[in-house]
């Protein structure tokens, strides 16, 4: 499984939509300081479910909108997709490829679709728990905290290991 | 449960000795559990799982603890512990900010190799200014702020990049 | 006392929000006094003296709260209000530890012009393993550390530096 | 006034006697990781009389001592000197060079010497505070804190302005 495309519009600074293609090895994101490099790494993990707080930079639901510059309006909703590619159904789905929306409006409101469909948090996280592709995973390193591992508590890092189980 | 997490955490501490004693060409680093403190007003916490130390000792050097570690050390230390992981579960996607940002020169090619041998299994994407990194790339994307403030993509060509440093 | 702390507030703020528009080309940035947060059951505490609220502006954003900047441009805006200070009150020594090492190409340009014009006053010694910082450099010394785990000094010209990236 | 010259020994990984003569311009500092650079910056700002903590990463007096490699063993007794340019008298004293050095042994005592004569911490304070190169000054910035002023709370940055008054 791989992550086949990412869809961002109106999250963050991503006012227009833009899609990325993945392919299956390293891709690398460069661009000037406060280009919105970091916000790609935090659409990625908001689409897999992942609540506001210090991982993602946003303290509430509306911080993740795009919240207008001075040539452009704010937005009223944010949208993330991210496709994965299933062809060896490491996703208990019975599909080749596996969509995920986080769609949030700016009355606090949030949507997540599979596949197009409404469903709730709990599946989103249920999906992603059988496939091995956790929320809080170790496989998502935020800037600036690449060393956080040596700073937590050993209870803390018991989850790491529950994780790679 | 039990017994895979104590599989897990077998499989992680060996990979987390090899990783590391190939980024720091020797020394040794390793995992162990500890039992959780003990307050004395704690009745006996059946539940509470033992949690886990990091111990790491570059070639050569008595480290008292881990805040001993210079920057670039701590850092490598902990993608050590991140590819240990994921060399154990490869999870589908990794999504790295920056962490080669402390590392000179040559740890960021020792960083660089393991990634390459590390995406047969996992898809990376990484967000960095470092050019050794960036010729490692399979593809590049690169972002931009115009004067509106929105975040725009482009694919990228090596060539494309400015000869930079 | 009062009156040299309002005077010397003053003479920062000016030169915080010049260094901030010029490392990130207009913007503005200024400080500002805040009282303290009273607690309902605080007696008036007279001698509580005011703190100091940071508020940064990159050109054409609306930034809601510090916490919204990129990595680098938190860099860049400490490093504007430490260049206001050193500019208002010229410490003799300054010592930097790596601050230029989240700053894209361009931004550690402009840190090293400003820091050419700030070492009319001040010196500096600063730790850095980017490229165009170590150019700028009056002298330059090399710490290295042999098998014995023992540190070791060398003043070294440019041309000893290998010619990497 | 500048910092004309630094002499460590038994300093963290300086087990040999190590001398940095500095110029009034930029000295930049570089080295592999893990070598020592931030190590000098520790060495000027213990020198300087900072305690324990976080900006000198020691937690007891006895971490600034070198405590050995596999190749040598520990000593008993770190030391560090500097010596400032004073042709100026920014410094309340009647000599072209100022010289302060510090010096911890294993049981935890510390000495101070202005000149080589011996010294309370208070008369370091008190001499460096009327030249206005303050302990906490804002122009020392360790290594990863270089925002750490845009986390602080606004009571605490108004001490950056008391400095620079
Ligand atoms: N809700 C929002 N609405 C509009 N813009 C936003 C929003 N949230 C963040 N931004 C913008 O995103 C920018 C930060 O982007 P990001 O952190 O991704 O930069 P970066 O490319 O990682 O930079 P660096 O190289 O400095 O780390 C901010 O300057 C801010 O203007
Ligand atoms: N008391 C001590 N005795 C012996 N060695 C010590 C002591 N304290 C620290 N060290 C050594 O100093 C090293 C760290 O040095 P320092 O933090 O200055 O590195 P650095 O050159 O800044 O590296 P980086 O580029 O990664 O930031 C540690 O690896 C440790 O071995
Ligand atoms: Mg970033
Ligand atoms: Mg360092």
């Amino acid at each position: 499984m791989h992550l086949r495309r990412l869809d961002v519009q109106g999250f963050k600074a991503f006012a227009e939509r833009q899609t990325f293609e993945f392919g299956t090895g390293i891709t690398v994101v460069v661009g000037p300081n406060g280009s919105g490099k970091s916000n790609i790494h935090d659409a990625i993990r908001w689409a897999l479910g992942e609540q506001a707080g210090r991982q993602i930079r946003a303290r509430k639901t509306e911080d993740v909108i795009f919240s207008g510059s001075d040539q452009r309006r704010q937005l009223g909703t944010a949208e993330v997709t991210i496709t994965l590619d299933n062809s060896e159904r490491w996703m208990p789905i019975d599909y080749r490829e596996v969509s995920v929306t986080r769609r949030a409006h700016r009355s606090g409101e949030n949507e997540y679709l599979i596949n197009g469909q409404r469903v709730r948090l709990a599946d989103v996280h249920d999906l992603f728990r059988r496939a091995h592709v956790g929320q809080n995973s170790y496989a998502m390193m935020s800037q600036g905290l690449v060393d956080e591992v040596l700073a937590m508590r050993p209870q803390e890092r018991r989850g790491l290991i529950e994780e790679a189980a | 449960i039990r017994e895979r997490f104590d599989q897990t955490f077998a499989e992680v501490n060996v990979a987390f000795t090899e990783y590391f004693s190939r980024f720091f060409g020797g020394g040794t680093a390793s995992l162990s559990l500890v039992e959780p403190p003990r307050d004395e007003d704690d009745e006996v916490d059946e539940d509470s799982d033992p949690g886990i130390e990091i111990s790491a000792q570059p070639p050569g050097k008595r480290i008292a603890s881990l805040n001993v570690l210079s920057g670039g050390e701590r850092a490598l230390t902990s993608v050590a512990l991140l590819f240990a992981l994921l060399s154990v579960n490869p999870a589908p996607v990794c999504v790295l900010d920056e962490v080669d940002a402390a590392l000179d020169e040559a740890n960021v090619g020792r960083f660089v190799d393991t990634l390459r041998e590390l995406c047969e299994h996992s898809q990376f994407i990484v967000v960095s200014h470092n050019r050794r990194t960036i010729e490692a790339a399979d593809a590049i994307y690169g972002v931009s702020m115009a004067e509106d403030s929105v975040s725009r993509v482009l694919s990228l060509k090596l060539a494309d990049l400015p000869q930079a440093s």
